[in-house]
């Protein structure tokens, strides 16, 4: 027996709105330390992970270890049936080929549930090697999704520079060229409005603005960002949600031809 | 010129 439930079913919308534009389904995994999911999109040139840890939800069951292959279109058209306070419940028995969400109002006195198909999904497991990152930016995830729709005007890549001054991100194209700098914050009243750069040694990256701008999607879940860069591999680019775990994107950059 | 590589480049299959 399977069964999760949040106290706000907005939580959960706003995280399919975050994977939904990159994953067409997913595999949804479930054991006792909570709901885990990672995908690669359709070309393969990112992935997805996410991590809902049990202790983050109102009530959390799983006898046993379940992985649920979802339709995320499917699962956006159920979510969209829900009130953004509604509770919100997923049940499902052991082996089952599906799964029952279950929106309840405030009040309790409308109660609704879909049951949706499962599939089965054969998704590839990729092994994320620890990596010490030459650079980590922390700054505010809404500044991030500006910066990245800007200049997603002028290039297909953007390039992001980060050395101790701060970083910059620059776009190329035939209209001209673009750059945005942002230094790091000196005092600020809000922790949420601060721009933190942690550099062992600078760091110059290029990345597809299109990617980028679908982890974007993400922004509703948190007010700060995180990029970790390293020469050579991988951006992770993380959105922490509060009190319940985490999202993070893996974009492969884009090299010398 | 660039060009992008495959996240599967970096990351090894379980």
């Amino acid at each position: 027996m399977f069964e999760a439930r949040l106290g706000q079913a907005t939580i959960l919308k706003k995280i399919l709105d975050a994977i939904k534009d990159l994953l067409n389904e997913a595999t949804f995994d479930c054991s006792d330390s909570g709901i885990q999911l990672q995908a690669m999109d359709n070309s393969h040139v990112s992935l997805v992970s996410l991590t809902l840890r049990s202790d983050g939800f109102d009530k959390f069951r799983c006898d046993r270890n379940l992985s649920m292959g979802m339709n995320l279109g499917s699962m956006a058209k159920i979510l969209k049936c829900a009130n953004n306070e509604d509770n919100v419940t997923m049940k499902a028995q052991d082996n089952a080929d599906t799964v029952t969400i279950m929106f309840e109002s405030a009040n309790q006195e409308k109660v609704s549930d879909y049951e949706m198909k499962l599939m089965n999904l054969d998704q590839e497991h990729l092994g994320i090697p620890e990596t010490d990152f030459s650079c980590v930016v922390r700054m505010p995830a809404m500044e991030f999704a500006r910066i990245c729709r800007d200049l997603a005007q002028f290039s297909e890549s953007v390039v992001i520079c980060c050395t101790k001054e701060g970083v910059k991100f620059s776009a190329s194209g035939d209209v001209g060229t673009a750059n945005i700098k942002l230094a790091q914050t000196g005092s600020v009243d809000k922790e949420e409005e601060a721009v933190i750069i942690e550099m062992q040694e600078p760091v110059t990256l290029t990345f597809a603005c299109r990617y980028l701008n679908a982890f974007t999607k993400a922004t509703p879940l948190s007010t700060q960002v995180q990029l970790s860069m390293c020469a050579d591999v991988p951006l992770v680019v993380e959105y922490a949600i509060k009190d319940l775990g985490h999202i993070r994107y893996y974009l492969a950059p884009k090299i010398e031809d | 010129k660039t060009k992008q590589a495959g996240i599967m480049n970096f990351f090894t299959k379980k």
